[in-house]
């Protein structure tokens, strides 16, 4: 009787891989492992759903974008864009050969400005630069 | 955009539970600097927003998120590289016009002590609305601004120049005063209100009290209230520790 041949299992390694093997969005989502593969999500930040509308002049909420599923970058762990955008570029700039640019790195990074009173009554308008991930590696 | 219309999903949006997203929203509004929520002396939203202040403010928000890509060129001049604009709504109004012995002045004083720390100023002016005046006619008015150093129970108070305008008696419109130059001390004694002081003098020096010269003090309609306007450059960036 024939044996059937059996399937190489990929050899289980603990190196990073390589940053070009990422998998992207097209790829098979399901990583050897089984892990989800880190995908970028929307989400609507909306002032008036956390009743804050009242002391909030403009906007009435934003677009932010997160990442969800396993990212491979060391830190293996789940954050929003924002932090994700600027800490892990932080790190890859600092350790470009131990850290690997994450599958989301940003691409496009824009500024967002919030105008709301303050417990004076005085009114704020804050800008911070950089600080919503427009465009990443996922896709 | 970040004025609020929603984008067409690029990408497959899996639902957050409530609290997560709750979470979520509150993790990023903290990463925006806005920790937590003020409680506001009890005024209500409408009776609000017609105030000059606000109205100003939002036409500064409007430029800003105007300017979303860096390069696009400054929107106004003010506003340049500002991370972060403040707005004071003056406390106390006293005048020494009206019955006094010349010279006649009209001061306004701001609570300062909401000021973030570690924040440069870049540039701050003070807004004071003009309508014709019904008492002086083609006359040339002097209009200058002083920041009030110190004050003295048994003489004058010491007196710092800031900015002089000059403009016609029936002239109308927002008059912006240019007060930069009080920001470092300001910065230095944040528990002191600063105090500025408005003086109106005809073109050969006679006093002219500020209100009949058509100047507007707290007396005016909530559109065209005094204000003063600060524009700061955060230095630090502030990066949040991730979960």
């Amino acid at each position: 009787a024939v044996r059937p041949l059996k399937r190489r299992q990929p050899k289980q390694t603990n190196e990073l891989p390589h940053p070009n093997k990422l998998p992207g969005i097209f790829d098979d989502i399901h990583s050897s492992h089984g892990r989800q593969v880190c995908r970028r999500h929307e989400l609507y930040v909306s002032f008036r759903d956390l009743g804050w509308l009242d002391w909030v002049i403009a906007p009435q909420g934003y677009s932010a974008y997160y990442c969800e599923g396993e990212c491979t970058f060391p830190l293996d762990s789940c954050m929003n864009a924002t932090n994700h955008a600027i800490l892990q570029s932080l790190v890859h700039l600092m350790k470009p050969d131990a850290v690997p640019k994450a599958c989301c790195a940003p691409t496009k990074l824009s500024a967002t400005s919030v105008l709301y009173y303050d417990s004076s009554n005085n009114v704020i308008l804050r800008k911070h630069r950089n600080m919503v991930v427009k465009a990443c590696g996922c896709h | 955009s970040s004025s609020g219309s929603r984008p067409q999903h690029s990408c497959p949006q899996r639902r957050l539970g409530a609290r997560e997203r709750r979470d979520m929203q509150r993790e990023i509004l903290a990463v925006l600097g806005l920790p937590g929520r003020p409680r506001l002396r009890a005024l209500p939203a409408a009776a609000r927003l017609p105030a000059s202040a606000p109205l100003f403010m939002l036409d500064l928000y409007h430029a800003m998120a105007g300017d979303d890509d860096e390069d696009a060129g400054s929107p106004g001049r003010r506003l340049g590289r500002a991370d972060l604009v403040m707005s004071f709504v003056n406390m106390v109004e006293r005048d020494h016009a009206l019955g006094h012995h010349e010279p006649h002045w009209k001061e306004f004083r701001f609570d300062l002590t909401q000021i973030p720390a570690g924040e440069a100023v870049t540039a701050a002016e003070f807004r004071i609305y003009k309508v014709p005046s019904t008492q002086i006619f083609n006359t040339t008015l002097h209009i200058s601004v002083f920041e009030v150093v110190q004050e003295h129970s048994n003489r004058e108070s010491d007196l710092f120049f800031l900015d002089l305008q000059t403009l016609r008696a029936g002239d109308e419109g927002w008059l912006v005063l240019d007060v930069t130059a009080a920001s470092d001390r300001w910065l230095l004694s944040r528990n002191k209100d600063l105090g500025l002081r408005i003086h109106v003098e005809t073109l050969d020096g006679h006093s002219v009290a500020p209100g009949l010269a058509g100047l507007l003090g707290r007396q005016a309609p909530r559109s065209r209230q005094p204000f003063m306007v600060t524009f700061f450059r955060a230095s630090a960036s502030t990066i949040r520790a991730p979960r």
